[in-house]
């Protein structure tokens, strides 16, 4: 566990982090189970070679055997013979808006799993434990929904070319102000989609003879857009600062490989609330240590904006800091302003820099009015321009359900990772075949949540991941507490060592 | 390779298939090590140095498609712990082989081919070596 | 139902586990056997 503290006056507030270690008895049998499913994976792949089972998975035909192979068969092993077998819990249609209950379509297989069919009836009322929607905008009436829909009719939903061309609304000049002034930093510049904030400007922003820093959990568009840079690439230990600094040091003493010249830029790229362990980034030591190594800071804000700080502001107001020592803010709407898309602020200077050199800018097609106008509902509503504290209200309410959720788990005896102020709460499963069982124990007893399993997780870390939100009331956390826990027993999930002292 | 209690797991696995063995009636005390230490050498040559790519998508482009999985360890550094265990336990084994066989001529050849099987690919000089 | 979790029967087909029972069975029915004769 992460209670020892380094540096710790540069915190302004209490840090808690938790990752209790696997129990080596589950481990162990977590690794017999995927031998067991790998085996007879390799059974199943004989039979379809020798064509004694029919093979559903798409193939070559007949014809094409002689061109080079379209699908790698080695690569979807794991695909063919683990995820299809409890792939019932993923994917699963919802028919309502992914809010704090959900109406989900109900479906059957009568092939394991191959193609599901549905029985035409609806599961309602979902407790959805699995969507972002931190702050509960995700709704299809109220405000923002009436503005969006005035917009719509106003602008239409599409536009059809990029900012740099005809996609430069008045709507989107609005809402870039907005973000600026949210954020407190000069200047502000949205997207229409979150992955390409990430993925596109990073090349913009570096390229060959840069080196990135980049954190080992990083989500895939950061990773997407740093290799897509051409600049070289090396990879911290998880939210380990020593790590951070051992590279830092190593980058400036040695420079570049063979050449040992200075590198030209260093980017030190980190998120705010890591989705798979609800970590939170140690941001007062990554600013203190790019300031001592005068690097560059790229600050994913995707999961924090809006789910952290006393006003929504994300992990910079969370710790008390100020958002101009951080060089790059990017961050999205998808999680907690209920819309989608993604944004960068920073200096004025950088953002018209991305403005003219973004891939984004020039070719993407710009954010769908709408999508804004629901955006700038919102991020008023946060910030209590629009006259009421519904937002405030939110901010805080999502604040209390996150330590009430975490704190009932583990007092419940499960072993929960990540930051006790996260409102993503990951609670461990380990073995495989649980992932699938708690996935359908919960949805019998009318709970959506979402399970991640190898290898999206480290192959004996698979987990339950729950994401609480500011629309869930107090008896839906009761609720859905009493079932985790009915469930729990059923499973023998209550691993932790740890008892908390209630 | 590198995450908690896999070594252990690879432990029990390997006493798990010498105690089957040991189970069938008819096979005696050399023969069953030597088909313990036969049997592991082959399912490691199997997974470590025959089996390429991975079994699951990775974000790679490609990258460790063409690599074994002893190549991809650790990103192809050598002399990790991992890399380390993995070549040790053959050997413990092989020696275990060899003493319950008391050295009989057959079974040390067969043992000893074995072996050199699974450690002559862990070598260095023979990482991308095809 | 802790014995099909844990062994992952629980995700194998009806067939799958008969076979992974019965050969469990037989690994187990062997090494009491040879244990009894040994002892």
């Amino acid at each position: 566990s992460h209670h020892v503290m380094q540096n710790e006056g540069l915190y302004k507030r209490p840090f808690n982090e938790a990752f209790e270690e696997t129990p080596m008895l589950v481990a162990v049998l977590t690794y017999m189970g995927y031998g067991i499913l790998t085996l007879f994976g390799y059974l199943r792949d004989f039979l379809r070679v020798w064509k004694i089972e029919k093979c559903h998975n798409a193939t070559e035909r007949e014809e094409q055997k002689e061109f080079v192979p379209l699908f790698q068969d080695f690569e979807n092993f794991y695909t063919r013979n683990l995820y299809m077998r409890i792939r019932d819990s993923w994917n699963r249609p919802i028919c309502s808006v992914p809010g704090a209950k959900m109406d989900v379509m109900e479906r059957f297989t009568d092939d394991y799993n191959w193609t599901f069919k549905y029985t035409g009836k609806v599961i309602r009322g979902v407790i959805n434990m699995g969507s972002y929607n931190y702050l509960g905008f995700a709704q299809n009436a109220g405000v923002c929904e009436e503005a969006a829909a005035k917009v719509l009719k106003q602008y239409g939903a599409g536009v059809c070319s990029t900012r740099q061309e005809m996609g430069n609304l008045d709507k989107h000049a609005e809402l870039e102000k907005l973000v600026a002034r949210f954020l407190g930093v000069e200047a502000a510049i949205n997207y229409g989609m979150g992955f390409a904030t990430n993925s596109m400007n990073i090349p913009a922003l570096v390229s060959k003879g840069c080196l990135i820093l980049s954190d080992e959990l990083n989500h895939a568009s950061l990773v997407l857009g740093a290799r897509l840079s051409g600049a070289t690439i090396r990879i911290f230990k998880h939210n380990n600062m020593t790590s951070l600094e051992k590279l830092l040091r190593d980058a400036i003493v040695h420079g570049q490989p063979r050449t040992h010249r200075p590198w030209r830029k260093i980017l030190i790229i980190v998120e705010g609330i890591y989705s798979m362990e609800g970590s939170i980034v140690r941001l007062p030591e990554v600013i203190a240590l790019k300031k001592k190594y005068k690097a560059y800071l790229y600050l994913d804000e995707a999961h924090s904006i809006g789910a952290l700080g006393p006003t929504g502001r994300g992990v910079v107001e969370y710790f008390g800091l100020n958002p101009k020592d951080v060089d790059i803010m990017m961050g999205t709407f998808t999680k907690s302003f209920g819309a989608a898309g993604g944004y960068i602020g920073g200096s004025k200077e950088l953002i018209d820099y991305l403005g003219m050199h973004s891939h984004s800018t020039v070719y993407a097609t710009s954010m769908s009015p709408p999508v804004a106008q629901q955006i700038i509902c919102a991020m008023k509503s946060i910030m209590g321009e629009d006259g009421t504290s519904y937002g405030q209200n939110c901010v805080q309410q999502l604040a209390e359900n996150t330590r009430y959720f975490r704190r009932r788990l583990m007092e419940m005896g499960f072993i929960i990772y990540g930051n006790s102020d996260s409102p993503i709460v990951p609670l461990m499963l380990y073995m495989p075949a649980k992932i699938g069982a708690f996935g359908r124990e919960m949805l019998k007893r009318n709970i959506g949540v979402v399970v991640v399993g190898f290898p999206a997780t480290p192959i004996i870390e698979s987990r339950a991941r729950f994401c609480v939100s500011a629309a869930h009331t107090r008896e839906m956390l009761d609720i859905a507490l009493k079932v985790i826990g009915e469930v729990g027993d059923l499973l023998q999930l209550k691993y932790s060592r740890h008892r908390l002292i209630p | 390779l590198n995450s908690r209690g896999i070594w252990l797991a690879y432990i029990i696995l390997v006493v798990l298939l010498h105690v089957i063995l040991l189970s069938i009636p008819f096979f005696s005390i050399p023969v069953v090590w030597t088909l313990t230490n036969v049997v592991h050498n082959l399912v490691m040559y199997l997974f470590l140095h025959t089996v390429k790519g991975t079994p699951f998508e990775t974000p790679d482009q490609g990258k460790a498609r063409l690599l074994t999985h002893w190549e991809q360890m650790d990103y192809g550094i050598q002399f990790t712990s991992s890399r380390k265990f993995l070549s040790i336990s053959p050997i413990v084994l092989y020696l275990l082989a060899s003493f319950y066989t008391k050295y009989e001529a057959v079974y040390f050849v067969i043992n000893t081919a074995s072996l050199l099987s699974v450690l002559l690919p862990k070598l260095p000089q023979f990482h991308g070596v095809r | 139902y802790q014995y099909l979790l844990i062994t992952c029967s629980y995700v194998l087909e009806p067939w799958e586990q008969s076979i992974f029972n019965t050969i469990l069975l037989t690994i187990a029915a062997m090494v009491v056997y040879t244990s009894y004769v040994f002892i």
